[in-house]
């Protein structure tokens, strides 16, 4: 497969963040995330999404991700545990 | 996050449409405030909600069309991406408000690729306002992503999936017929059972129905994942978490439609692998369900499975090896739905069932990978491929599957049931069946 450019692969690790897949960027290291927790995201959305779970930003997850859908996330914690401020 | 209940505690919820889309050439005011209306009816019609449009800045559900970032967390990003939100119930100020990005081109009764069908949108948003997370079932109107228009408005009715789940939270809406007897005081002003779903344990069931905890079961079947127990006119419903969905029993003609109007009761039933189809066998007919209507051509004779004409007792899918089996009284055969045909070799004696008696009343599986099989008032137990009883069974049904937590005897029918030892109206009601002047008004 086409190795991905940087852009796609800043867009997907933002998407995977932003729907719950990936804990929030920590604010010192920026968007640093390991290669182990950025394929079990991807799988995990995969999975959700109905896709074939092969842990790669594949093409048909990159067309998933650019799908129209709800903002909240797919993945959601418990209120008591999240530390962010709201929703 | 998802508040740890994230329900409303009250029934009676208030919507408006705070503002519209700006630009509003392709929905009028009058059309979207119609598509708001018919999207929360979807789930109202099937939840203990009401809902009613205020023109009040206090309305529980605030309908915003905005853009871009507007001060919430979740900022629209233009046409595509993200199109729509809204926030749990809570008591929070902005718990149930509902945002539609302003940047999308919203449409009603337009082809998919004209726009956003805002009606679809908002059956999904109104679902998060009162309580449902995203889910990955396919049929779901809970998945995450946008997938097109989904009918006429007036005639949506939501995915099995999505029923389940808004049960789950408020409980099944009652109709007329569910309420319990006719009372002068009780009006369509005061829906009194609408705010009740959690006590809806003190409700009555009719003179006819079962009682749950000392009948033997007509059939007892896995469908979808749920338990459901048959008995005469009437069924019972588990959830995949095995928690009863009413402790009052529902007609089964209201939901399984297609079935003779004077059926009272049926033999067996199994969800069909493969296409997921439901089989109900009654005598020596059997219907074919998808979902839960049955189709055309049906009933025919169970002669089809290869099955002598007397009946089956019970049928059930193996998940060891995904063959259905059929019981009649002490024999049994295997049948393969996928090549839908009779395995040769049978039917076999029961006996090789170890501990499981003849002439059961029924027999399914159950998410935990074992086979139940159910005769009077007990059940014994098969976990995964075993062909024996485990230790410990016969136990009973009422008190395992069927919340009879209290009940303490091994002969129910000579004592007080656990609805009648929990709550005085049931008590006064079984005592009351003792005098002729009570079995005369009931019949009457």
């Amino acid at each position: 497969a086409p190795s991905l450019t940087a852009s796609q692969m800043d867009t997907g690790v933002d998407w995977l963040s932003k729907f719950g897949y990936l804990p929030p960027p920590d604010p010192v290291t920026g968007q640093l995330q390991t290669k182990e927790a950025l394929t079990k995201a991807i799988k995990a959305m995969q999975k959700f999404g109905g896709l074939e779970e092969t842990g790669v930003l594949d093409q048909a997850t990159l067309v998933l991700m650019k799908t129209p859908r709800c903002s909240l996330p797919d993945l959601l914690v418990p209120e008591e545990s999240s530390n962010r401020g709201r929703r | 996050a998802l508040p740890p209940q994230s329900k409303w505690n009250k029934r009676h919820l208030s919507w408006r449409v705070r503002t519209f889309p700006k630009e509003s050439h392709l929905l009028g005011r009058d059309t979207i405030r119609a598509l708001m209306y018919y999207a929360l009816k979807a789930w109202s019609d099937i939840a203990p909600l009401d809902f009613h449009e205020v023109a009040s800045s206090r309305a529980d559900i605030q309908i915003d069309f905005t853009k871009a970032d507007h001060n919430d967390g979740y900022p629209f990003d233009g046409p595509g991406g993200t199109v729509a939100h809204a926030f749990f119930p809570g008591e929070r100020f902005s718990a149930g408000d509902t945002h539609f990005d302003d940047d999308e081109s919203w449409t009603f009764r337009s082809p998919d690729s004209h726009g956003m069908d805002l009606f679809a949108v908002a059956v999904h948003e109104f679902g998060h306002a009162i309580g449902l997370a995203h889910t990955s079932a396919m049929e779901s109107i809970m998945r995450p992503y946008y997938q097109g228009p989904v009918g006429d408005p007036l005639k949506y009715d939501l995915p099995y999936e999505d029923k389940v789940r808004v049960w789950q939270l408020y409980g099944v809406r009652d109709s007329v017929s569910h309420t319990i007897q006719p009372d002068d005081s009780y009006s369509a002003e005061s829906p009194i059972l609408l705010d009740l779903p959690e006590n809806r344990s003190i409700i009555l069931p009719s003179g006819d129905t079962p009682d749950r905890c000392s009948t033997a079961f007509d059939a007892v079947a896995h469908i979808r994942g749920e338990a459901f127990f048959f008995k005469g006119k009437y069924f019972w419903r588990l959830t995949r978490e095995k928690h009863l969905v009413s402790l009052r029993p529902a007609e089964i003609s209201r939901f399984w439609r297609g079935l003779p109007s004077n059926l009272d009761g049926v033999d067996a039933i199994y969800e069909r692998p493969g296409d997921h189809k439901i089989v109900f066998f009654k005598g020596v007919k059997y219907w074919v369900f998808k979902d839960n209507h049955a189709e055309e051509g049906y009933p025919r004779p169970i002669s089809d499975f290869g099955l002598p004409m007397e009946g089956v007792d019970a049928a059930f899918v193996w998940l060891h090896n995904d063959k259905t089996y059929f019981f009649k009284d002490n024999q049994y055969w295997r049948f393969d739905d996928h090549l839908r045909q009779m395995d040769t070799g049978y039917p076999k004696d029961m006996a090789l069932w170890k501990g499981v008696p003849p002439k059961l009343d029924d027999a399914m599986r159950w998410s935990d990978g074992s086979s139940y099989f159910f005769k009077g008032t007990e059940y014994w137990q098969l976990q995964d491929s075993a062909m024996e009883v485990e230790p410990g069974f016969p136990r009973s049904v009422g008190r395992d599957w069927l919340l009879c937590t209290d009940m303490q005897s091994d002969s129910p029918a000579t004592e007080p049931n656990v609805t009648e030892r929990t709550h005085p109206r049931a008590r006064n009601h079984a005592d009351h069946a003792e005098s002729s002047y009570e079995v005369c008004s009931c019949t009457s």
